[in-house]
């Protein structure tokens, strides 16, 4: 249930 | 050329059976500091962060930041071989092409060593903020470790609510629902058996129980277990290694439908 987003919609590249 | 020697060999190979089902090929990257490893899952959807700080070690030599690129599974595959009060050696050439690792035992003075090829492992770094958790909550790592494994139970979906009640984990599936609420605790005389729960303001979040329950691999590690969180934020769930380091899993939330 609910959609799983991924890390990269929060942390950017260093 | 990077020499480490831990006396307590044991942490290593928590620390690699904590992390290995989530992240298999990982850089370990050496520095003056530190070992550290920074590797997000194959879905991009946890990041694990470790650190074990030089001062872990009784002896640790690093003249040029390393990154050993190595195959975890195969890792824990050479650390099946090691005695639990076995003392363990890495050293690599600046050149690194391979790691060796050496497990020394001192009372019956066996020493067994191994070398492992080692990967060039192209991982670009997360930017990982540096944020202020709304709320902040310690409790024993053993009693995460149960809540995760009997909500499995009930569903693929944990909800994580922080509210001025307490901390509330609920699972909804086919055969029903469970909750399981969670209240400060700073009675009892066992520092260990204590729930702490910062709360600035509620966080509500939802998260998949798969992962949560990978990250429970790190129980061993810590007695405790620190788990952090905002609106709309990836949790941080920390393993603290005593005073030498952590492990750190962030995980991305679940969006409700």
């Amino acid at each position: 249930s609910g959609l799983q987003a991924t890390l990269h919609k929060y942390f950017g590249y260093s | 050329m990077f020499e480490a020697r831990l006396a307590n060999g044991n942490i290593f190979k928590m620390i690699v059976e904590s992390i290995r089902e989530l992240v298999v090929d990982v850089n370990i990257d050496c520095s003056t500091e530190e070992l550290s490893i920074q590797c997000m899952d194959s879905a991009h959807v946890a990041l694990v962060s470790m650190s074990l700080s030089q001062s872990a070690f009784d002896h640790f030599r690093c003249d040029r930041s390393l990154s050993l690129g190595l195959n975890l599974p195969n890792v824990s595959k050479i650390f099946k071989m090691m005695g639990r009060d076995d003392t363990m050696v890495l050293k690599a050439e600046d050149s690194a092409d391979k790691l060796m690792l050496m497990f020394e035992n001192d009372k019956s003075g066996t020493i067994a060593d191994f070398e492992l090829k080692l990967m060039a492992i192209e991982a670009e770094q997360l930017g990982v903020p540096d944020t202020a958790y709304k709320c902040s909550i310690s409790m024993p790592s053993s009693e995460f470790q149960r809540i995760v494994r009997d909500l499995q139970v009930m569903g693929d979906t944990c909800k994580i609510s922080c509210t001025k009640e307490g901390l509330k984990f609920s699972a909804t599936g086919q055969i029903g629902t469970g909750n399981i609420l969670m209240r400060q605790n700073v009675a009892s005389e066992k520092e260990e058996d204590h729930v702490t729960i910062d709360m600035e303001e509620p966080v509500e979040l939802n998260f998949a129980l798969r992962y949560l329950n990978f990250f429970t691999k790190a129980t061993p590690l810590s007695p405790t277990v620190i788990l952090k969180m905002s609106p709309g934020l990836p949790i941080v769930i920390e393993y603290p290694i005593e005073q030498l380091g952590h492990v750190k899993y962030y995980l991305a939330p679940k969006m409700e439908e």
